[in-house]
């Protein structure tokens, strides 16, 4: 572990808790995709079926099942609660993410680490992360205005795998034998997809606007 | 001991 993953780890714990706060405080999920909520939690189970065969640390077990839980528990609260439910923009948010789905499993079944069931899906889980958001990037357009906690579950959202890119360049640097280039390179994907992102956040911070971004 | 590669990151 160094201090550029648990950055990372603790930035994605805080998008998590933004989110929830702002579901619970608010009793909405208006600007909030289910889409991308749901592909995040094939990206947890995909990914983390390792749970109860690799004990790692504590640290690690306890992480994976608050995002497997949490991720559930938004996906169940937008689909089902009562109250929840009703705002959130169903017509807005159509992202067809089943062609995302089938291409990063096709990618999956091509480019591993290694040809067995668990590495098959964690390579799964990697691609489909990296481009996870982009439902959600793509409701932010078409609804105009972002409210601010779900500006900033964004943010988060984004600014934690930019820290593990630095984990990775430090692993790299410091450990004989480390590769990850599934990881890397998806993680580059990934982070590059929340540049306009970034770029529109900090200028509406700058000029303390509200964030607006282009439709 | 065959080291399993075992992701370690979350």
């Amino acid at each position: 572990m160094n201090i550029f993953r648990l950055a990372g780890d603790m930035t994605h714990l805080i998008s998590v808790l933004v989110l929830l706060l702002k579901i619970y405080a608010t009793k909405s999920c208006s600007g909030i995709s289910l889409k991308t909520q749901e592909l995040y939690a094939m990206v947890f189970l995909a990914r983390y079926l390792d749970l109860f065969s690799d004990f790692i640390s504590l640290y690690n077990t306890v992480m994976k099942l608050v995002f497997i839980g949490s991720s559930l528990a938004i996906v169940w609260c937008m689909r089902y609660h009562r109250v929840v439910r009703r705002s959130y923009d169903r017509e807005l948010d159509t992202f067809r993410y089943w062609i995302l789905v089938g291409a990063c499993f096709t990618l999956a079944l091509v480019l591993h680490e290694k040809f067995s069931f668990q590495e098959v899906f964690w390579a799964f889980s990697i691609y489909l992360e990296a481009v996870a958001i982009l439902p959600q990037l793509v409701l932010l357009q078409r609804s105009g205005n972002v409210d601010n906690l779900t500006g900033q579950y964004v943010f988060f959202l984004g600014a934690y795998r930019a820290f593990y890119i630095l984990n990775w360049i430090y692993r790299y640097l410091t450990e004989p034998r480390f590769t990850r280039w599934i990881s890397c390179v998806s993680g580059l994907v990934q982070t590059a997809l929340y540049a306009d992102f970034f770029y529109y956040y900090f200028i509406s911070w700058k000029n303390n606007a509200k964030l607006q971004l282009p439709a | 001991l065959k080291v399993r590669n075992v992701h370690d990151e979350l």
